[in-house]
């Protein structure tokens, strides 16, 4: 058995100007976390750090780089679970968390709880001692022009949601 | 969306997965991800799975306990994430993707809809693709 570490990133159109940060996106969270198995660390720490790192980079609908929801701010979901003890843990419509993955990683461990959500994940997220960020600091220029774009008259926001994928 | 599965040298299995969502969506609207089953799943005995695509969709269809349903009845991790994907598109039209793992170390980065940037490392090579059919390798 040869320990192995899969990564991705979203199943939307990704634009031809951005495929290729994708691509070494997805590459290097790879390498980063097949690091870790091949010092012996384990299969959790290897998917945290793979999927913290893609959180980081701007080019993914994630942490940074997220896309805005209606009212143009960050809501972020997240989840890891453990095969050995079918340990799990999640929160959801979270803000102000650089690394939601982090955080759902916490609830696994901290918790006797599966999912923490909105304003709960977040004060269980100061409770752990988990670092707040400016909201303005998860948002990108790319993700900003397209709220922009979904928000032009005439757009019907729920059905120019039903193509695109979360 | 991203995610991840891995397996270690103890042939444990675990999966990842994290989102900003769908674009411009209502105030609390939580998606798939988030999940136990249909974000992600993994166990020891079968194999651990993270998904991506239509979060509505893949909610639906349990997709990542879907696939390992699959696997449990003698499925490979490829076949068996073909077969889930397929399965959400016929019965609720949802295009998605998913990496699989199993707890051997055989592992997919499969996908329905025409694009999903993925990578794996395994053996000290690199795999790495984003349209369908793609593969690339390179030395680690």
């Amino acid at each position: 058995m040869f320990p192995v570490v899969v990564v991705h990133g979203g199943s939307d159109m990704v634009p031809k100007e951005r495929s290729e940060n994708s691509k070494l996106g997805v590459c290097s969270a790879a390498r980063a976390g097949y690091a870790i198995l091949r010092a012996g660390g384990s299969s959790m720490d290897a998917v945290v750090e793979a999927v913290s790192q893609l959180e980081n980079n701007p080019y993914f609908n994630a942490g940074c780089g997220s896309v805005l929801n209606i009212r143009g701010e960050v809501e972020m979901d997240a989840i890891v679970m453990d095969g050995k003890t079918l340990g799990s843990g999640a929160v959801s419509a979270v803000r102000n968390i650089a690394n939601p993955i982090q955080l759902a990683r916490l609830v696994m461990d901290k918790t006797s709880h599966v999912c923490l959500t909105a304003k709960g994940a977040n004060q269980f997220a100061r409770s752990m001692g988990v670092a707040e960020v400016p909201p303005e600091s998860l948002i990108t220029e790319y993700a900003r022009m397209r709220w922009t774009k979904n928000l032009a008259p005439g757009t019907d926001t729920g059905e120019s949601q039903m193509g695109k994928m979360g | 969306t991203v995610g991840a599965v891995a397996v270690d040298s103890e042939g444990n299995v675990a999966c990842a997965t994290s989102t900003g969502g769908l674009v411009n969506k209502m105030e609390g609207r939580v998606g798939d991800t988030s999940c136990i089953g249909s974000g992600g799943y993994a166990d020891n005995q079968v194999g651990a799975v993270s998904t991506t695509g239509h979060g509505e969709a893949i909610m639906k269809v349990t997709l990542a306990r879907l696939i390992l349903f699959h696997m449990e009845q003698g499925q490979s991790v490829e076949a068996a994430s073909d077969l889930g994907l397929a399965y959400m598109e016929s019965r609720v039209g949802g295009l998605g993707g998913v990496v699989t793992v199993d707890p051997q170390g055989h592992w997919a980065a499969r996908f329905s809809s025409s694009q999903m940037a993925w990578a794996a490392a395994q053996k000290d090579t690199l795999h790495y693709g984003l349209l369908t059919g793609e593969e690339f390798t390179q030395s680690i």
